[in-house]
């Protein structure tokens, strides 16, 4: 009945969240949309990187359809004509909205995050944004580097905010117009943290002193790993306090320290991405619009912090692949809400300590790749049909079956689920 | 009732780690790293790969991994090399 969709996706976040069990992460808003949502547990990118993954989930086809496995070349052009998600919801009535990171930037989204074709207005990208990899962190010499570890005071930086936090406050201004005018939206917010560099407000730190850190459970270069699989971590080297530790290529390792640090970083990047979070969805509380938007919160992949001697992302490993994926659709995923009723007022994670429990969980393993079909049949839309093979030729289709009938929206279910039922459907 | 499975797929221009093995150019891949995944295991196959055709040769398999989630849950463990992995690779063509 015409709910609007708020998409979040987060850039490299593997599910180091407390809704996944995490012990160490704080993680409170994200925590509060799993309580109200179905979280899935097993989910997968189709690639673990950025544009090839961005671009076979909004267009609901594998990376072997859309035939980008770098940065380098325009699905439409290179490919096929595929339809995207948002522009197919666009094509249904919807007002279509990017703000952030959504698509990967560059040829791989015709340097226009596929506008006009996607997009009803011209996507939003945070005016700081082009600071990402400037020399803004101080180090310890008291000057300013382009480092890999990056907390920052935010009143020092070029502007006095981060992009994350310009791209929050954007997306709050539309939600408001989008009331205002009473208009059906999908608005896709792209966060950028924790992808590199980890820059974020130093006072996160606070949250993970140092000696609260361990190393990876298994921080050594298997060995049967064929070297094939393994991926050498060449993007975090280049950061100015990598290069200067002078690691060997390609094996490292990295000091036990600095790992730690780094991992301690990344842990701090996720509390800040949970405040930005937070905020965006405590305005859509503000605006009443939680009881008539589904919420999908997800990643485009994961990211090694040290499994295996690796960093980053750039493997078929799980930490590399899992990503966190969860759906909250009003009245399916939680009862009714009434009118005013506030659903995700904003948790600091200074201060929130509660452990909260996902509404649903189901351990079906499931990709990515079948957002599109997914989204299109929680809003009541014609679900796409499944795509022949090849299907280059093939405009609208998708290569993802839609995940809707693994959700099961029942306090029974949950009960299922911890008594080991491994069909959540089936047991239903 | 099949078993849901998650595929994924990494590229490499060469068989050793190299300054270009995370982010090869499409004309420079030269094998691919198919992974079929379920809650019970991880199996991936590294083949030749044609970046002029786009295709992959199961027939000229580089590497392999095979991971069993309930005795080695952070795939540290290959035992691609000591099991028959037959089955596997049929599911995965």
């Amino acid at each position: 009945d015409d709910k609007n969709v708020l998409f979040i996706v987060v850039d490299d976040l593997r599910p180091v969240l407390g809704c996944y069990g995490d012990k160490l992460v704080k993680s409170p808003n994200i925590d509060q949309l799993a309580s109200r949502s179905i979280v899935f547990s097993n989910a997968y990118a189709q690639q673990a990187v950025c544009a090839p993954s961005r671009v076979s989930f909004l267009t609901g086809r594998r990376p072997d359809t859309t035939r980008l496995y770098d940065f380098y070349s325009y699905w439409r052009v290179h490919a096929g004509n595929y339809s995207t998600m948002p522009q197919y919801f666009k094509e249904n009535g919807y007002m279509t909205l990017s703000v952030g990171k959504v698509f990967h930037p560059g040829v791989s989204s015709n340097h226009s995050d596929d506008y006009p074709y996607s997009w009803s207005i011209p996507p939003f990208h945070p005016p700081t944004e082009k600071y990402e990899n400037d020399k803004t962190c101080r180090g310890k010499d008291g000057k300013l580097h382009a480092n890999l570890v990056c907390p920052v005071d935010v009143t020092e930086m070029p502007s006095g905010t981060l992009p994350d936090i310009q791209s929050t406050e954007e997306a709050i201004h539309l939600l408001n117009i989008m009331k205002t005018n009473k208009q059906k939206f999908f608005l896709a917010v792209g966060y950028h943290k924790p992808h590199i560099p980890l820059r974020y407000p130093q006072e996160f730190l606070k949250l993970y002193p140092l000696e609260n850190i361990t190393l990876a459970p298994d921080p050594w270069v298997p060995e049967k790993l064929p070297p094939v699989a393994y991926n050498p971590w060449t993007d975090i080297r280049q950061r100015d306090d990598v290069e200067a530790l002078n690691v060997s290529f390609p094996y490292g390792p990295l000091p036990d320290d600095f790992q730690r640090q780094i991992r301690q970083s990344y842990y701090a990047a996720v509390s800040y991405l949970d405040t930005q979070v937070g905020l965006l969805l405590n305005a859509l509380d503000d605006v009443g619009l939680s009881d008539s938007t589904i919420v999908v919160f997800t990643a485009d992949h994961g990211w090694s912090l040290g499994e295996h001697g690796e960093w980053a992302k750039y493997s078929n490993f799980d930490v590399a692949t899992r990503v966190p994926l969860m759906f909250y659709v009003p009245g399916m995923t939680t009862s009714s809400v009434r009118q005013g009723e506030r659903v995700f007022p904003y948790l600091d994670p200074f201060s929130y300590t509660l452990g909260l429990v996902p509404q649903g969980r189901s351990k079906k393993v499931v990709e990515l790749v079948s957002l599109f079909s997914t989204l299109a049949e929680l809003a009541g839309l014609q679900v796409p049909p499944v795509c022949p093979e090849p299907s280059f030729h093939v405009a609208l289709c998708t290569e993802g079956g839609s995940i809707v009938r693994y959700f099961n929206v029942s306090e029974e279910k949950v009960e299922k689920e911890k008594g080991g039922c491994d069909d959540t459907y089936r047991c239903f | 009732n099949e078993e849901p499975l998650a595929f994924s797929q990494y590229p490499r221009p060469a068989d050793t780690p190299q300054w270009n093995s995370d982010k090869p150019r499409l004309k420079d891949i030269r094998i691919m790293g198919y992974s079929m995944r379920t809650v019970d295991y991880r199996f991936t196959l590294w083949v030749r790969f044609h970046p002029n055709n786009f295709s992959a040769d199961f027939e000229d398999v580089h590497a392999g991994e095979l991971y069993m989630m309930e005795t080695d849950p952070n795939q540290d463990y290959n035992i691609y090399n000591n099991t028959s992995h037959g089955s596997f690779f049929k599911k995965m063509l």
